[in-house]
């Protein structure tokens, strides 16, 4: 564990932590792209499903519990408790679009050919791209509430923070995970349009708005 | 170079 990805892991956790904020806070789902949020649970699951067979530490026994619990929690509000307020007319990202080659490319490049191996790759293909719909939902109305925007921002902030982690983890310990580097190479990318807008406008006090 | 299966991170 290096500090890269300690700060990176607790950068996740803040996100989710300022997610569920937002909800409870604003009473309401508006803007959160159910897609997003669903597809994050299949990348949970697909890849903890090793808490019950490997055991790393503690710390990572506990954070997977908690990355699973969590997530299904937000499904849940979405679609129980706060379902009123979710607007499925504008989720219209075709998810499809992303399981289909995101599976592909799992059984194409793995570690191992098995199961758990192949959903490992599947989860680290998919997490990739499960932004997608909630970016997607971003352009499409133009404009954000600044709290999901320090939501997107803490998320791509794990993700941005994992890179100099491999590179720590390359030159110390002679490790490197290509599987994982290349897709969260393509994952924190697909932030930088959003982190531009952040850091010009929400950082200044502004409303999160794209130009029209 | 370490190509094992190396899964210990989240």
């Amino acid at each position: 564990m290096n500090l890269f990805r300690f700060f990176g892991d607790m950068s996740h956790l803040a996100s989710i932590l300022i997610l569920l904020y937002k909800i409870h806070a604003t009473r309401s789902v508006r803007g959160l792209s159910f897609k997003t949020q669903a597809l994050y649970v299949t990348v949970f699951v697909a890849r903890y499903l090793d808490v019950f067979t490997e055991f790393v530490s503690v710390y990572n026994t506990l954070m997977k519990i908690f990355f699973i619990s969590s997530s299904c929690f937000v499904l849940y509000l979405m679609k129980g408790r706060y379902r009123p307020t979710n607007d499925p007319s504008i989720d219209t990202f075709r998810v499809e679009y992303l399981l289909g080659p995101c599976a592909l490319l799992a059984l194409i490049f793995h570690y191992r050919w098995s199961f758990l191996e192949v959903l490992w790759s599947f989860s680290i293909f998919l997490e990739s791209v499960a932004i997608l719909p909630q970016l997607f939902m971003l352009q499409r109305t133009g404009e954000a509430e600044t709290i999901t925007t320090h939501y997107l921002a803490a998320l791509g902030a794990y993700r941005a923070l994992y890179i100099p982690n491999w590179i720590y983890r390359y030159w110390s310990e002679d490790v490197i995970d290509p599987i994982a580097v290349t897709a969260g190479i393509v994952q924190t990318a697909l932030y930088l349009d959003f982190f531009y807008v952040y850091f010009t406008k929400v950082l200044q006090g502004q409303k999160f708005e794209l130009p029209a | 170079l370490g190509w094992d299966v190396w899964h210990d991170e989240l």
